[in-house]
């Protein structure tokens, strides 16, 4: 995260590590249910086989584990089979763990938006992860607050690229906080009244985040595939397992 | 020379023994360089102009990257019609001879366009000395000049209002590339080789129609994909399965869609939430006889819903129009759905029925903040 700031342990309880040997963390990632976290596609790009895989969960520094952390493996990847890799389209991928998570203070899943929820412009969110802070890469969970761009707006920003419905974009003009490489899959969530929050995208690309070319961010805008990872969810517990 | 029909071609003379001659007796061949379709003429022969000896040679040269850049400039009207009597000079279907191109128009648009290539710091193709090519004649025969009519924009370019050509991956695509934005007008979807959702002006791909993936409002693209008979029920992804297989507990569609949605709460006049069974396409209810608490569980658990809240027994004299039963056999069965255990047909000795309360897994709560005394 750009701009961000260093977070208290355990505020973003549903935040995962998505790790692989040797490297260790490579993406960040959601935890929706007991069983099931949210990532993003592009994060299995070459390494599609879950065997390789483990989400850890309650952790806030990388380097330090905690007695709150809880590791599980993968069982099952599911990759969204409309997943473009070229325009980093449909950028969203449901991952089965191999037993369910221990729901604590430091472990507990987000919610997800209604199918086809918007969250309006001008919205302030937050984004977390353990991304390049543009100096760095940081060993503590780093937090910033976005704002929500219009597709319109966001559009005016890359005009190489298209922007889909199926993603939203978050951040300001001048890029001061955005999100960055080891990012990606971990959450944008916007709070309700009553202090719940919500789930509305993924960490998927933008610029290249610590050069001088700014913009905003663009996140994979779950409640367009709500439907999706519910089939999903359900396939998979009750029908094929 | 090379190939016997060559040799033919210029008679059984001498003449095919050296080099030049060779390139002399190249026969005629039709155009398939997609940037020079729209010529006046349908026939080139080669080498070219360029030395590029084929017109895949030609099609993969620096040269026909170069032109249609350079057209979008529009630094000259015919520069495009230049380019391509060089590129595929046109072909005498008598003599098997190039007609070149007349040297002024050879001028003109090294003189209009050279300019601007320096701009960029590229050079006028080296090959194209003007020099070569001949005068204009009276009969409009021995070199070619462009007609009024002819097409200044390639079949790969769309022509602005202004006469100026643009790439035409570049029309309709929310940006104004044309100085009277006129490749941002009239862009139906039709016109960018997309379908219009129907009541709507949104585009789609046509691999996105009846892929199984709504895209449209109202799923108007996954409408009509597919004709099943009267005793089968279409799947998401548009197969036919016999609607005696909907909800039934084992996979019928590719997909899965028939196994999907097979529990659900139905609310009635009375607001209790009955257990629903969508077996067969037709709602059932559930009939209490040998049920227990897990199976609320588990039924929960299959809406999606979290920890059951409250499992009610309704008794009613009023039998429901359909409903199914729990063999008493049921514990022995190796099931992961609900439904898959419930059969049809079979008396309601209870005459009560399931209803059920699941509270909603709690989601999106942060754990309070610590506070400390200042």
């Amino acid at each position: 995260i750009l701009g961000g700031r260093t977070s208290r342990p355990g505020r973003w309880p549903w935040q995962c590590s998505l790790q692989s040997e040797p490297s260790g963390h490579i993406c960040g990632c959601v935890l929706i249910a007991k069983k099931w976290v949210l990532t993003v596609a592009h994060c299995f790009e070459g390494r599609e086989n879950a065997a390789v895989w483990k989400v850890v969960l309650g952790i806030n520094n990388l380097d330090h584990p905690s007695i709150f952390m809880q590791t599980r493996l993968v069982k099952t990847i599911i990759l969204h089979p409309r997943y473009n890799r070229a325009v980093v389209d449909y950028d969203i991928s449901i991952v089965e763990l191999s037993e369910d998570i221990v729901e604590t203070s430091y472990v507990r899943p987000v919610c997800l938006p209604r199918s086809k929820q918007v969250v309006e412009p001008d919205t302030y969110c937050y984004i977390t992860g353990w991304g390049h802070m543009g100096n760095k890469m940081p060993f503590k969970l780093q937090e910033g607050e976005v704002r929500i761009i219009s597709l319109e707006q966001c559009q005016s920003y890359f005009d190489m690229k298209t922007i889909t419905t199926r993603m939203i974009c978050a951040g300001y003009e001048s890029g001061t906080v955005d999100s960055c490489m080891g990012d990606s899959g971990g959450p944008l969530v916007c709070e309700h009244p009553g202090g719940q929050w919500t789930l509305f995208g993924l960490t998927s690309w933008g610029s290249v985040c610590f050069s001088k070319v700014l913009g905003p961010g663009v996140y994979s805008n779950v409640s367009h595939f709500v439907e999706w990872i519910e089939r999903q969810i359900y396939i998979h517990t009750f029908l094929l397992n | 020379c090379i190939y016997n029909s060559c040799f033919d071609a210029c008679g059984e003379s001498s003449l095919c023994d050296s080099d030049s001659n060779q390139t002399n007796c190249s026969q005629c061949e039709p155009i398939t360089l997609e940037l020079c379709l729209n010529l006046p003429y349908n026939y080139t022969n080669f080498p070219n102009y360029l030395g590029h000896r084929t017109q895949k040679e030609a099609s993969i040269s620096w040269e026909s990257s170069l032109f249609p850049a350079l057209v979008q400039t529009n630094c000259y009207r015919y520069l495009m019609f230049f380019a391509c009597t060089i590129l595929v000079p046109k072909c005498d279907p008598h003599t098997n001879q190039h007609i070149p191109p007349c040297r002024a128009l050879c001028e003109h648009s090294k003189e209009r366009c050279e300019s601007v290539l320096g701009i960029v710091g590229l050079q006028w193709p080296e090959d194209t000395d003007c020099t070569q090519f001949p005068e204009e004649s009276s009969d409009n025969q021995t070199c070619l000049m462009p007609d009024e009519d002819v097409e200044e924009c390639s079949p790969s370019h769309f022509k602005c209002r202004s006469g100026r050509c643009i790439l035409a991956s570049r029309r309709c695509d929310g940006q104004s590339d044309c100085e009277d934005d006129s490749d941002e007008e009239h862009c139906g979807c039709r016109e960018r080789g997309l379908w219009e959702c129907p009541a709507s002006k949104l585009c789609i791909k046509q691999e996105m129609i009846c892929d199984g993936f709504p895209d449209c409002p109202e799923k108007m693209d996954e409408k009509n994909c597919s004709f099943c008979q009267d005793d089968e029920l279409e799947c998401a992804n548009h197969d036919c399965v016999s609607r005696d297989l909907w909800c039934d507990g084992g996979i019928d569609c590719s997909d899965s869609s028939d196994e999907w949605d097979c529990v659900t709460l139905s609310k009635d006049v009375s607001s209790s939430a009955f257990l629903t069974v969508h077996r067969s396409a037709t709602d059932h209810q559930v009939c209490a006889d040998n049920w227990q608490e897990t199976l609320s569980q588990l039924a929960c658990k299959q809406m999606g819903l979290g920890e059951l809240s409250v499992t009610e027994i309704i008794q009613e004299q009023r039998h429901p129009w359909k409903w199914l039963t729990l063999p008493s056999d049921w514990q022995h069965k190796n099931t992961s759905t609900l439904h898959e255990l419930l059969v049809a047909g079979h008396p309601c000795q209870s005459r009560s029925w399931i209803s059920l309360l699941c509270s909603e897994q709690d989601c999106g709560r942060r754990p309070a903040a610590r506070m400390y005394k200042r």
